[in-house]
């Protein structure tokens, strides 16, 4: 029988990689999050070596652990929103819940065999019309979308500013594999009757620990 | 980029030499936001005696290689000599875009040579 024909180099040095394929290229509007190059970094040695912050000789990081976060895990992912921004219409009066606003995550890019270990969403708010902000703060909470409970509740103090809400891992990816997209919803209610907030910006960062690129650790010197 | 040896001949005791992994070369700057690149090292030299001792601040030579140097100083051309390999590595991070407009960072194990040993 014809065996299959070997991977070319390239192909062979991506899949050792941990990589299906070659990604097509930057997407056209999409900056680097602020956040994902102070990891990086943090995370690479010969980038901390050359760096003007150089770190002592002896502090290698900590293998399959990402430091800045406090988590285990090889692969971090800052992951867009892909719902359509809506803009939410005003309660007819204070008393009214402020409407459900849906975000929707793709983690198709997930493999199988890894386990997440982190889940954070990175939001932010703006006031719906001027003079809104209740000096009380606003309260989050966030479901998934579909029957089911709440999967957190946290205050929010001002609009503006990046929110950010952890996600209990093991009450959305209890165990391997990742769902392959993730959709909620979230509703951000002002403690003091006013005007709703409108979500302008939605992220989620996921940490992943892919075994299959994560070697035991050393055993120490005898 | 690689560190050019004499003739083609590996020249020298084991050691890392230096060998230049370049992104942009292999075709990857588009996706790759960062490192362009990354030292990579690789070992070559030989491992007769003395090399195959470990110099000041090296890695301590497996007994094993240290015999197979003596045997072959004593009687050439049987069971040959230790070979120069890595023996101590370090790991990248590489920061990229994948398919699904994700920013991506990996972080991978044993990627550079820091250090060389005959083994």
């Amino acid at each position: 029988a014809s065996a299959p024909e070997p991977p070319r180099p390239a192909i062979a040095l991506l899949q050792a990689l941990g990589l299906r394929d070659a990604p097509r290229g930057a997407p056209k509007a999409r900056p680097v999050p602020p956040l994902m190059w102070r990891l990086f970094r943090r995370r690479d040695p010969q980038e901390a070596r050359a760096g003007p912050r150089r770190k002592s000789p002896g502090a290698t990081p900590r293998p399959c652990h990402v430091e800045e976060l406090g988590v285990a895990g090889n692969i971090v992912r800052h992951i867009p929103d892909r719902s359509a921004p809506a803009r939410p219409p005003e309660p007819s009066s204070a008393s009214e819940p402020c409407p459900e606003q849906t975000v929707d995550f793709d983690l198709s890019a997930v493999e199988p065999l890894e386990h997440a270990s982190l889940a954070r969403l990175e939001l932010r708010f703006e006031a719906a019309g001027p003079g809104v902000a209740p000096g009380s703060g606003w309260e989050l909470s966030v479901a998934r979308a579909g029957p089911g409970p709440v999967l957190l509740r946290q205050e929010v103090r001002a609009l503006g500013p990046p929110v950010h809400a952890e996600l209990p891992v093991a009450a959305w990816a209890p165990h391997a594999p990742t769902p392959r997209s993730l959709s909620l919803v979230l509703v951000l209610r002002p403690r003091a009757p006013a005007a709703c907030a409108r979500l302008v910006e939605a992220a989620l960062l996921l940490v992943t620990l892919d075994p299959r690129l994560c070697h035991p650790l050393a055993r120490p010197r005898r | 980029e690689a560190e050019p040896t004499a003739g083609g001949v590996p020249g020298g005791a084991c050691r890392a030499r230096r060998l230049y992994v370049s992104f942009r070369e292999v075709g990857w700057h588009r996706w790759v936001i960062a490192p362009r690149g990354f030292l990579a090292n690789y070992c070559q030299g030989h491992c007769a005696l003395p090399a195959a001792l470990p110099g000041p601040g090296a890695p301590p030579a497996l007994n094993h290689a240290v015999l197979r140097a003596l045997m072959h100083a004593a009687v050439p051309g049987n069971g040959g000599l230790p070979c120069c390999v890595p023996a101590r590595l370090s790991p990248i991070s590489v920061l990229f875009f994948d398919n699904s407009d994700n920013v991506v960072l990996r972080h991978y194990e044993d990627m550079v040579v820091d250090e060389c040993g005959c083994r």
